[in-house]
Parts: structure tokens; sequence; C-alpha cells
């Protein structure tokens, strides 16, 4: 493991989100900016280079997948990068709110995106449509953050709440809830889906489960003194499941067992 | 941990709250 910090010319030591356009480059969101890492060195774009950034803090960051384009969500708009030109949606542009908090690329080009409590999509023409406040559909709880945005299929999205994993269609202002058999949680932070859209790791305020077959079991759990949030879920190409307990580094999840790495 | 990208090259990449 080689690890690389303000020494190396990262702007800032907090990595909000990582992305990889189709010309190689790896780019690091953080809260000065976003740098642009070339395997040798890094270069920064923030407010003092490009005015597109109101903010440099940088949320999340996606990868257009038609054109290789660039999306970056900050704390104040929605910028995007294409052909060496940076550009900027805001609230005037129709952005919900300033902040937008993740981003998950769409298979017919643009993003979805998590803004004020409403999920939108951005495209190339701006922003196209804008969800109803998630915490005001009828069947859900008035409170409900929204944690991750999870998958996407057809034209609809999955996303998770506190209260469970939800779905979303383009084009239509409420979110219905998935139903997860055989588990309840009091508060969901992460989940991953296999190929066949179905929930396969959930991480929550309790612990961490997975499901097999059609059953969920507890890997770790408070009852267990396992005390922690696993915000961050992810499954690498050899199918290893990494999971990031809040305070406790690094650890795998294999043959339904917690095994911490670091 | 904060995020984690497999690239092209079949690296695994980790942002944390202290570098990447």
């Amino acid at each position: 493991i080689h690890r690389w910090t303000g020494d190396d010319g990262l702007p800032q030591n907090r990595i909000s989100a990582l992305a990889q356009t189709p010309d190689g480059y790896l780019w690091c969101g953080t809260w000065f900016g976003v740098a642009r890492f070339d395997g040798v060195k890094f270069t920064s774009f923030d407010h003092n280079r490009v005015a597109a950034f109101r903010d440099d803090a940088v949320n999340a960051l996606a990868v257009d997948r038609i054109d290789g384009s660039l999306w970056v969500g900050t704390r104040d708009g929605l910028l995007r990068y294409a052909k060496g030109d940076w550009r900027r949606l805001g609230t005037g542009d129709g952005l919900p709110g300033p902040m937008v908090w993740r981003l998950l690329p769409r298979t017919k080009g643009g993003v979805w995106l998590d803004c004020a409590g409403r999920i939108a999509v951005a495209t190339d023409h701006g922003i196209v449509w804008v969800s109803a406040p998630i915490g005001t559909a009828p069947d859900g709880p008035a409170d409900e953050t929204i944690r991750q945005l999870v998958s996407e299929s057809g034209d609809a999205l999955t996303f998770l709440t506190d209260s469970g994993p939800k779905r979303i269609r383009f084009g239509e202002p409420m979110a219905s809830t998935q139903p997860v058999p055989d588990f309840s949680s009091p508060a969901w932070r992460a989940v991953l889906m296999d190929d066949e859209g179905r929930l396969v790791t959930a991480g929550t305020e309790e612990g961490l489960a997975t499901r097999v077959d059609s059953r969920w079991n507890w890997v770790a759990t408070s009852r267990q003194g396992w005390s922690e949030q696993t915000p961050v879920l992810h499954r690498d190409p050899t199918g290893v499941i990494w999971g990031a307990p809040r305070t406790k580094g690094l650890g795998q999840l294999r043959d339904g067992e917690w095994k911490p790495v670091a | 941990l904060t995020s984690a990208l497999n690239d092209r090259e079949g690296g695994l990449w980790l942002g944390t709250s202290d570098g990447l």
C-alpha cells in the first residue's frame, strides 16, 4: 500500500470522492478543490484557477458514461469538466439547492444527483428533472436522510435512506419503498447489490449484515461488541467486499466473516 | 475510508480522511 498526502501535492488530505476518466487520469475530490493525478503529480482545480468553483469543497465525482466528461458535486453547485472547459449549474439553473451531496452516472449520459433532500437528473442540457422532497413521500417517515445512490435500472434509480432502500423513476415525483424481507434496521448506512439487483450486504447503525438466498444474517452486531456503523462498502473485481467501519479502519467480508485488514 | 475506486489497470484506490 502506497499513501499520497499533501506532501506529494494533494491540495488537502481528506479525499471525499474518486473517479477515473477515460483518458486515464485519476481525480480526487477534496475540501480544497479537485486534484487530477497522472500517476506522478497532482494538478489542482479550485476557485483560484477556475471561475466555476464558487466553493472548493467537493462532495462527489462521477464520469459521464457517454462522453467521459467529469461531473463534480460541490458545496455550491454542480460542475462539469469537458474538453478542457469547466461549466457550473447552480440554483439559478434549476438545482434544488446549492449543496450537491452524491452523484451516480446514468447509462444514457448525465448524472443522478442528491441535493436538498431531492433526487435530480443533470445532462448536458442542464437540470432536466427534480423529484419531490424524498422525506414527504406518503409511504415514508418525514425525516429520511439520503445515504447512498445505489444503482440504476432502466430509467429508475435505487437509493438508500435511513429507513431503507427506495426506488424512483425518472419523471415521476415520488419514490417507492423497496421491500427487504427478513430484515429491519433502525438506520441504514450503505448497501451493495448483486448483478440481479438484489441487496446483498448492508451496513447499518447496528452492524453489518449479508444476505444468503433470501435470508439476512448479521455478521457483526452491537450484541457481539461491534458498535460501528459501516458507511462505506465496496466490491472489487475479484468479488471481495471491502468495508470501512466508521472508526475501525478497513476490513474484508470473506466467507460471511469480518476480517480486519488495517 | 471515504471512497474506493477500481481503476482500469486493476488497481484499487482508497480515499481516506488522511490521504490517497
